[in-house]
């Protein structure tokens, strides 16, 4: 109880801190492998420079993402947590001091790879988005309903593998309604770059709301 | 700490408890949508009544993998977490109470869909393994390291979709061996069928060398 009372004033403290320097700020939650990186690397990529973008991972071992994001050019922070499966406000907080805040507008924050407790830590972040990738199965969302619940945005991703698997799209989009009905739903492919266009006016216009 | 500790003498009491009723109990954890149902659905239409078979299944919520496992006519038991991540000794040993051990050679326990706690928690099965599925790429066994370090065996699921995405089986087979000496390793198809009857030698294997 009191670790996610400390956790919440943390938050409200990290959206503050971002607000001020007028950075919006993206927490990317799915399974391991469902595409977060990739993702930030197509969002990247359409952009060409419109925004400036930065990032924080997070993940148990190695910098392998980091890796793939500094590739781009982008300043990028890695945090290992060890075995800790999700990140929380204070990792965020440490790693919000280690970037150039005042060159950024546009943060994205990698959280650990996991569809339950990453629901449950309140980053500081303005946007929580959950990604399910086609090749996971239609029948997650029901099963893993806390993350959908604390979410803003879901992306359904991999969508170029839909001939491959037996996916229904409108089923997870169906029941993440149920869970939380102003839940904004995309599907894209980060590799053939359908819907990326969508997601990225999305991002564009809750950053223009933020100034 | 005494969370862990008392959570290792349930385990030691649920080994000792499925030895006296000659049961092979084998934990199976992946991310979430890697394919442990489908593998427990693969596995049983190969043994085709060769080992009776039981299922403990573990959810946050809704029972739909165990209406998948009641529909191949197995006794089932299903755990519903709410926002647990991962199961744990005290939970499967209630369950183990719910099922006829008796009539029970081959005790499957489906994990939380979660690559990290799962690794932290000894429920009591004699073996343990992970399930990576090639969808969801070949970088993930060194980012997520506990729980290979903790299993006895590692399947690389959906093998009939290799075809469509780059993933090659050698790097995570040769990371799981730095983590692990001794880890076996199988890559599968539970759709195509290709690679299960390896696995399920070694099954019958160790169930042989239980009794
Ligand atoms: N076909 C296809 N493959 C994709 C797409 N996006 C990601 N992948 C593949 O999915 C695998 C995992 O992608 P990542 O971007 O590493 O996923 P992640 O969610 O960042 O993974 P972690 O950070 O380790 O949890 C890789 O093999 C990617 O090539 C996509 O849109 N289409
Ligand atoms: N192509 C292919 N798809 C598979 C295979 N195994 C599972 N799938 C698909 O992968 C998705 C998830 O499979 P499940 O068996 O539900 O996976 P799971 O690990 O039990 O999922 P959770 O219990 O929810 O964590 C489904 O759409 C399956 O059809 C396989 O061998 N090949
Ligand atoms: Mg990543
Ligand atoms: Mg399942």
């Amino acid at each position: 109880r009191n670790l996610l009372a400390a956790n919440e004033a943390q938050a409200r403290e990290n959206r503050e801190h971002l607000m001020e320097h007028g950075v919006l700020a993206v927490n990317l939650m799915s399974s391991p492998g469902a595409g977060k990186t990739s993702l930030i690397e197509a969002v990247v990529d359409s952009l060409s420079g419109k925004l400036r973008v930065g990032v924080i991972e997070g993940d148990l071992a190695t910098d392998r993402d980091a890796e793939r994001i500094r590739a781009l050019g982008l300043p990028v922070w890695q945090i290992t947590t060890g075995s800790t499966c999700h990140l929380d406000a204070a990792m965020v907080h440490e790693a919000l001091h280690r970037l150039p805040l005042d060159s950024i507008d546009l943060l994205f924050v990698e959280n650990v790879g996991n569809l339950v407790c990453p629901g449950l830590y309140d980053l500081g972040c303005h946007l929580n988005g959950v990604l399910l990738s086609v090749t996971e199965g239609d029948d997650k969302v029901a099963k893993y309903p806390v993350i959908f619940r604390y979410a803003q945005f879901f992306c359904i991703t991999k969508s170029d593998l839909l001939p491959y698997v037996s996916f229904d799209s409108s089923k997870p989009q169906r029941e993440a309604r149920i869970l939380k009905g102003d839940l904004k739903t995309f599907s894209l492919s980060a590799k053939g770059g359908e819907g990326v266009e969508a997601f990225l006016s999305y991002l564009l216009a809750e950053r223009h709301a933020l100034s």
